[in-house]
């Protein structure tokens, strides 16, 4: 393992933590998406299969059940614990939209035509997109907590370092996916708006607000 | 596990 996937991996570990440290201080899922955390969850569901069938190493393990069971715990605490603070007339990006192109893509695009390999193909196309209804609930209502905004830094920047680390297994791994990696640009891609906002306002102390 | 080649990536 190499130096941009190890960050990368403890970038996505942070923006987790990030994410249930906001609802557990403010105890409150206010600003976030419900649907982008049940898309993240479907995303893990549907990769992390292998789990039962192919032994990595206990790393690979630990980070795996780490991330299944912490998206799990999000979809559950804002659809019930915290179902009052939910803005959900916010959230109206529509699932379906992202799910469909992603199944149909994931069933003609694929390296073997195999249930796991199918829903493996499926998770990294969805991945690429799940952040986008909680970034169009955050064009919706204009801001977004500072803690919110830190989140969705750690988790833009995961991907992008998993681009380094593509790079660096192409170069000397002789190792390339071309499905993960166009899927983990078109992710990255998405959050370069983002990053520019939080830049040039979160990192100066400002909280994330939209120009009217 | 199938033919994507970073089967060992999170």
């Amino acid at each position: 393992m190499n130096a941009f996937r190890l960050v990368g991996d403890l970038c996505h570990l942070a923006a987790i933590v990030l994410l249930l440290l906001k609802i557990w201080k403010s105890r409150s899922v206010a600003g976030l998406s419900g649907k982008s955390q049940i898309l993240f969850g479907l995303v893990f569901v549907t990769r992390y299969l292998d789990l039962v069938t192919n032994f990595v190493s206990p790393y690979n393990t630990i980070m795996k059940v780490f991330f299944l069971s912490s998206s799990i715990a999000t979809v559950y605490l804002i659809y019930t614990k915290f179902k009052a603070t939910y803005d959900g007339n916010h959230d109206t990006f529509r699932m379906e939209f992202l799910l469909i192109p992603c199944a149909l893509l994931a069933i003609v695009v694929n390296h073997e035509f195999s249930p796991m390999e199918i829903l493996w193909t499926f998770s990294i196309y969805l991945e690429a997109v799940a952040i986008l209804p909680q970034l169009f609930m955050i064009s919706k209502t204009g801001e977004a907590e500072t803690i919110t905004s830190h989140y969705l830094f750690a988790l833009g920047s995961y991907r992008g370092l998993y681009i380094m680390n593509w790079l660096y297994r192409y170069y000397y791994e002789n190792n390339f996916d071309v499905i993960a990696v166009v899927a983990g640009i078109v992710q990255t891609v998405l959050y370069c708006d983002f990053f520019y906002l939080y830049i040039t306002k979160v990192l100066q102390g400002k909280k994330l607000q939209l120009p009217a | 596990r199938g033919k994507n080649s970073y089967h060992d990536e999170l």
